[in-house]
């Protein structure tokens, strides 16, 4: 099931925005809303890319895909 | 495989590269030898020829420093990055000097696999979602001794540079 811990997201996000192009959003107003769209487009495409189940949820088996040492060079490109 | 956007190649087939600095968990002759093999992993299938240089501005400049605005997270994480083919900063391979880095054993990350992956970006191959590709995104430990380029990265490289010609 998914994983909600405030530390798994983070390390979620940070790697999202190193390896999948998942942008800061500054418009407060509706920011929120959007980012949490964007976080759920950026792991369907990150799953989609390892060969996952495609939820958009966190789930263990994408996070542990984060958690793996890997090259640098962003999976989409730039 | 895939390749970058707009699929850059160098527009050679003869490159050169330099060893800009060392990581202190290997002899000097482990890592020539460790990054010497990574690049004839993909000289073995295509025309490409690697010249080593020890001064001036090489093809695939080689660090153990990030050197450029990408800065790397420290151990585990991110290992190493590479810029695809282009002048100056393209081509050139950094590797996190956080890492512990061997020459064969499992215990720490082995330097050819690394390399060997990282000069395939620095040769225009994008990373491949197929599973035991050399340029799948994750370490995945591999004896140095039994390595083979799989078939996927295989067709990649071949797509951009030809097959390697026997005369």
């Amino acid at each position: 099931g998914p994983i909600s811990q405030p530390s798994d997201k983070d390390e979620a996000t940070h790697y999202l925005k190193s390896f999948y192009n998942l942008t800061d959003l500054t418009d407060e107003t509706t920011a929120v809303r959007r980012e949490a769209s964007q976080m759920t487009e950026k792991l369907k495409e990150m799953q989609k890319f390892f060969g996952f189940k495609v939820t958009g949820k966190l789930d263990k088996e994408t996070m542990e895909m984060m958690k793996k040492p890997r090259c640098g060079v962003p999976d989409v490109a730039a | 495989y895939s390749t970058f956007k707009g699929k850059p190649k160098w527009q050679t087939n003869k490159l050169t590269y330099r060893i800009v600095n060392y990581t202190p968990d290997m002899s000097v002759a482990e890592v020539d030898t460790s990054m010497e093999k990574a690049l004839q992993v993909w000289a073995k299938v295509t025309p490409l020829k690697f010249t080593r240089i020890n001064r001036g501005t090489a093809d695939i400049m080689i660090s153990f420093d990030h050197g450029d605005a990408y800065p790397f997270d420290g151990p585990e994480g991110t290992l190493a990055h590479a810029f695809a083919p282009s002048p100056a900063i393209g081509g050139d391979a950094h590797f996190d000097d956080d890492e512990f880095f061997t020459f064969r054993s499992s215990r720490g990350f082995v330097l050819f696999l690394v390399a060997a992956h990282e000069f395939g970006h620095s040769l225009g191959l994008s990373h491949s979602n197929v599973r035991g590709a050399l340029m799948f995104p994750t370490y995945s430990f591999t004896s140095p001794d039994r390595f083979s380029l799989p078939s996927d990265d295989i067709r990649g490289i071949q797509s951009l540079y030809g097959k390697h010609m026997i005369l």
